[in-house]
């Protein structure tokens, strides 16, 4: 009934089939999910991506049987401080990061499986009051952190068997960071957004802030999802986490702009808006990018796909017969994870 | 964009400001 509502009012037409249904798995026990991922697992010999899924006390790890099914192989019981959100380790095998507090970030943790002792486990990686948290490849995680007198910006180096083995310490700005991208082909360059509406530039090697620019758009807190550098200028896809439609800020989910860190100036490149939807203006909730889409939770309970290089929707998921979408996430090969509260997660290609 | 817009442009921009920024 919402697919019939919605799909009109698409700039294109209807465009419902770039999503292709895959399969569905359901965690019955009963736990809210608050959030879903996948990872790389090798057992016996073979490496296979598996999904998991996290609620407030546990995470569960789940591997792809014939037909379309799944199983819950693993489940990691954290009972002591509630679980907020699974933190994806890019190129990691058999290691699950996630963060645990209750309004914030208390601590990371890395759940794994020890084929020494057969047995799975977890280890503490990081405390504190942590702001942002983020993966970067070669094992390496990323966090923003602060006591009462300074910010923290600290790079840590996991090892395989899910300790923590070397750590560099970033120049801090004073603006708070709330998320961070690699620039993609610059291993030592990682940019980040700060809740006063800045890009922040550093170099990972030597822990050097090397800029800070204004973020060039009116909305407040943007997050940054991606970014990478093209002939001399810095790209970087941002979003609009609950934006309000205003005269200076448009109803805006993603959003590309390119900087010259040489002056920091900026200029907005493609704006990617939320399709009108059938109860009015659809506002986006949270969402994730990968490659050159970005999908989106919105206030009606839809899922929207962008193409990020045209500003173009195209795909909406509507709201499923058993409630709201409430997560979405890229997994490897352009396949959509949507999540709903109630332990459904279903599994569509683009 | 054009070069008018962003300011002079340099492909080496990463370097160029490693250099600049205070260790």
């Amino acid at each position: 009934d919402a697919a019939e509502h919605l799909t009109p009012v698409l700039p294109d037409g209807p465009r419902e089939e770039n999503l292709q249904f895959v399969s569905e798995l359901k965690d019955s026990s009963g736990s809210c999910a608050v959030d879903v991922s996948t990872v790389w697992w090798e057992a016996d010999g073979c490496r296979e991506l598996r999904v998991v899924t996290a609620s407030e006390s546990s995470v569960s790890l789940w591997q792809p049987l014939a037909h379309n099914h799944w199983a819950k192989t693993y489940t990691w019981q954290l009972a002591e401080i509630p679980v907020i959100q699974i933190i994806p380790l890019p190129d990691t095998c058999n290691l699950v990061c996630v963060a645990l507090g209750e309004l914030e970030i208390g601590e990371i943790r890395l759940l794994g499986y020890s084929s020494e002792a057969d047995s799975f486990k977890h280890s503490l990686v990081k405390t504190g009051n942590i702001k942002a948290a983020v993966g970067l490849k070669e094992q390496r995680l990323v966090s923003s952190s602060r006591t009462l007198q300074e910010q923290q910006v600290e790079v840590v180096l996991l090892s395989e068997t899910g300790g923590s083995k070397d750590w560099q310490t970033l120049m801090a700005p004073e603006e708070t960071v709330t998320a961070f991208a690699e620039v993609e082909g610059m291993r030592e360059a990682l940019v980040g957004t700060t809740a006063a509406n800045s890009i922040v530039v550093w170099n990972l090697q030597t822990g050097q802030l090397l800029r800070q620019m204004h973020a060039g758009c009116s909305c407040p807190a943007p997050l940054c999802h991606r970014a990478f550098s093209d002939s001399g200028l810095l790209f970087v896809v941002l979003s609009h986490p609950h934006a309000k439609e205003s005269e200076s800020c448009g109803n805006l989910a993603f959003h590309v702009v390119a900087f010259n860190p040489r002056t920091g100036r900026s200029r907005g490149v493609v704006f990617s808006s939320p399709p009108p939807g059938w109860g009015g203006r659809q506002v986006y909730l949270e969402g994730d990018v990968w490659d050159t889409v970005g999908a989106a939770v919105l206030t009606s309970g839809a899922v929207a796909v962008w193409d990020l290089l045209r500003g173009r929707c195209g795909a909406v998921l509507p709201p499923g017969p058993s409630g709201h979408w409430a997560l979405t996430r890229w997994a490897a090969g352009a396949v959509l994870l949507a999540g709903q509260r109630d332990g459904t997660v279903g599994l569509y290609r683009y | 964009c054009s070069e008018s817009d962003l300011g002079p442009i340099s492909l080496n921009w990463f370097e160029e400001l490693t250099a600049e920024a205070p260790p």
